[in-house]
């Protein structure tokens, strides 16, 4: 499988969002 | 000058080694929400303690992607149970790999609640802590949970819908629930599985089923144990459904002085989405579709089903991404021809393309993006571009996986 690791999820605000069957991505989290 | 900025981060070369400091709040913000801190960072109280070379960690990352290629190739929908008693020994059946998890929080057990430090990996489902007796316990910084001391502790019976739903379970003598988690490099954690007050934040979660492990080795640490954020029945994700609405989310900070969190149940602003997808045979993974990645505002010349293929599983406790030997060849040539300026350096580990910066003050990487489906677009941070170990040695922070398919 292709994984996407977490060095390259830095500072991505990643929800999981599981009932929905969805995953979101917003840039320039941990501020 | 907008097109230009898009193609490139310019990068302050003192912003890529570690800061000697760390600013973090005492209190989280919310209810539910953690601060996350990285384990070898600044922010941890464990930076001095527990601090392994950059090939280690890289060693330990090949070793937990080993055992997903493994678990992937030999998947089945369930493990037989070990049975018998609680330190008898079990045959560690998965080849050599360990999960080991880079980020860390604090919650709390029991009442009245004592807190531990635990990595938090989406690729696990059971939590567990190190806990009294403790007939073969790692060290640890805080004392072992003592479900003894907890006036809400109670055990679960071996014949529960709670034990059986264990990938691994056992009874005891007295028909209490057996727990068996095991890595791959002979790292594993045996214990009772109970039940007790878990406090997350300032929310209090009560009658949370984890893992009081009494017979616990391997390379964990000086963590208290783990919080599994997994798809599974058992994950903390499952538990609080109720609570929750299975809904969390994290950021994870770079390795600077900066925090993170790790909140249930509820979303955050400004995101976009693209779908999940499941894996009947791999029922702790999170999957969504990897359909292309840019370098430098280009998309690399790569067939779709490149990353189809296999399938795009996203990880918290891995470190370096995977891509598949064609797309990683694609990516790292593109970004060679962006870096021609900098002297190369040697590898380090699984990283094979590295510069040397020592007479820079900054540096020029390309801008690279993931593109999800529905053209989520996830344009990667500078320090999940880069992974620098010293000035003499900045690499690209991706590595191959041994062939196409895998």
């Amino acid at each position: 499988v292709v994984i996407i690791g977490n060095v390259q999820q830095r500072r991505f605000n990643i929800v999981y969002d599981v009932g929905n069957l969805r995953i979101g991505f917003g840039a320039n989290g941990c501020s | 000058a907008r097109e230009l900025a898009e193609e490139h981060h310019v990068i302050d070369v003192k912003s890529l080694l570690p800061s000697s400091f760390c600013s973090m709040p005492d209190k989280s913000m919310s209810s539910s929400r953690l601060n996350v801190v990285h384990r070898h960072g600044q922010c941890s109280s464990r930076a001095r303690q527990d601090k392994p070379s950059h090939v280690e960690l890289l060693r330990q990352d090949q070793a937990r992607v080993d055992y997903i290629h493994f678990q992937a190739a030999n998947a089945t929908t369930r493990l037989n149970p070990f049975g018998g008693s609680l330190f008898a020994g079990v045959p560690v059946s998965l080849g050599k790999a360990l999960r080991t998890s880079n980020y860390i929080i604090i919650i709390g057990f029991g009442t009245p609640t004592k807190s531990f430090s635990v990595a938090f990996d989406t690729g696990t489902d059971i939590t567990w802590t190190q806990c009294v007796p403790c007939s073969n316990c790692y060290t640890q910084k805080d004392p072992f949970y003592d479900p003894t001391q907890s006036s809400t502790f109670t055990d679960i019976s071996c014949n529960s819908e709670y034990c059986i739903d264990l990938k691994k379970f056992g009874c005891s003598s007295t028909s209490t629930c057996l727990y068996h988690q095991e890595y791959d490099d002979n790292s594993y954690s045996n214990g009772s599985f109970i039940q007790d007050t878990l406090t997350f934040s300032s929310d209090t979660i009560h009658n949370f089923r984890f893992g009081c492990g009494h017979n616990n080795s391997g390379l964990f640490g000086q963590t208290d144990g783990l919080l599994g954020l997994g798809r599974g029945d058992v994950s903390i994700i499952s538990q609080t459904s109720q609570l929750y609405g299975k809904i969390f989310s994290y950021c994870l900070p770079s390795e600077t002085n900066t925090i993170g969190y790790l909140e249930l149940g509820s979303s955050v602003p400004d995101v976009k989405y693209t779908p999940m997808l499941t894996n009947p045979s791999l029922p702790t993974f999170y999957f969504l579709k990897l359909i292309a990645i840019s370098v430098a505002g280009a998309r690399l010349a790569l067939s779709p089903t490149i990353f189809s293929g296999p399938g795009t599983m996203l990880d918290s406790g891995t470190v370096i991404s995977r891509l598949p030997p064609t797309a990683y060849s694609a990516l790292r040539d593109a970004f060679k021809q962006y870096m021609t300026k900098y002297p190369m350096a040697p590898p380090l580990s699984i990283l094979d393309t590295c510069y040397n910066i020592t007479n820079y003050e900054t540096v020029y990487v390309p801008s690279i993006a993931l593109i999800f489906d529905d053209e989520v677009t996830a344009t990667l941070d500078f320090s999940g571009i880069v992974y620098t170990s010293r000035k003499s040695r900045m690499c690209l922070a991706f590595a191959k996986n041994d062939d196409d398919s895998e």
